[in-house]
């Protein structure tokens, strides 16, 4: 799976993913990535892109989970995320997302995840664990 | 404020051995992916036209699971799917099940705005492709031997394996999750 989250300099957010799946799936099978909602969701308060088992990620609709936290109960992103995270089984889930406050949060319960991030202020970020 | 992006090309049990040759080919991508973006918020583009085409960039790799480099269904086959979404307006668009558009995040942000539906799956996304004309190609353009290879271990093991599962040893798996999906 890859993905991207992004705000503009207008203040736009947008989401985008894509993925081929899992290895040895069953022909016919969905996950996460084209579930809005799941793996992929943008409002006017945050851009999510999530990874990892889609099943799991459908179960907990993971990518909502981030905007209704923020929405609701007024968490800022990376706390946020760091929760939807969390209560996900260990070893299922990654996710990228940026907030309209131009936050950027890259949290995973696997061994890794590859991911990169940059901010107008000149912070930059590439890794893998 | 000011602009901000954030990427990722997959998670899952991404052993800390992976070895440079295997490593160093997806940080490349990963850094030309975000100096792309960079350069694009940087000119003003929106934050629509980056994420999409951070995520061309990204399925046009061949060490990433999207695009060319899909991993494999039992069938030995591909099935892409993706979805993009606008946050201001809400709209989004998704697809699956495709096996022969090069681009499934360009036909996904089509679905959206050249359609009342917001998600196709199947022959039917194939043949909105092919009336939309974006680009596609033979089925075998996706597959690589790596992920050959990795279906056929798969299948030994007898298990679905996430974006990095590494395939188990001859041992038996030692615990539940590394035999999930």
């Amino acid at each position: 799976t890859v993905g991207c989250v992004a705000i503009d300099s207008s203040g736009n957010l947008a989401t985008a993913t894509s993925t081929g799946g899992l290895v040895n799936k069953m022909a016919g099978r969905i996950g996460d990535t084209p579930i809005i909602g799941a793996g992929t969701y943008a409002n006017p308060l945050c851009a999510v892109s999530a990874t990892g088992k889609g099943e799991s990620i459908i179960r907990h609709t993971v990518a909502r989970d981030v905007a209704v936290l923020m929405e609701h109960r007024g968490l800022p992103l990376k706390e946020a995320a760091a929760r939807v995270v969390a209560d996900v089984p260990r070893g299922d889930v990654g996710l990228v997302a940026v907030s309209a406050a131009g936050e950027v949060s890259m949290v995973y319960n696997t061994a890794g995840m590859f991911r990169a991030c940059a901010t107008e202020d000149g912070y930059s970020e590439v890794g893998i664990w | 404020m000011g602009w901000a992006i954030a990427l990722h090309g997959g998670a899952g049990d991404i052993p800390r051995s992976l070895p440079p040759e295997r490593r160093e080919p997806r940080m490349a991508t990963l850094r030309r992916s975000l100096d792309l973006a960079v350069a694009a918020l940087q000119a003003g583009r929106t934050a629509l036209d980056v994420v999409e085409l951070v995520v061309r960039e990204l399925e046009n790799c061949p060490h990433f699971n999207a695009g060319k480099g899909s991993v494999l269904t039992s069938d030995g086959t591909v099935e892409m799917e993706a979805s993009i979404m606008d946050g201001n307006t809400m709209s989004c668009g998704a697809v699956s099940g495709l096996s022969t558009v090069v681009n499934a995040i360009s036909l996904s942000r089509l679905v959206m705005e050249k359609t009342p539906h917001i998600y196709l799956g199947f022959h039917g996304a194939e043949a909105f492709a092919r009336d939309q004309g974006v680009e596609t190609r033979d089925p075998s353009h996706f597959i690589t031997d790596e992920n050959i290879e990795r279906l056929r271990q798969a299948k030994q093991a007898n298990r679905v394996q996430i974006d990095y599962t590494q395939p188990m040893k001859a041992q038996p798996p030692t615990d539940d999750n590394s035999r999930i999906g």
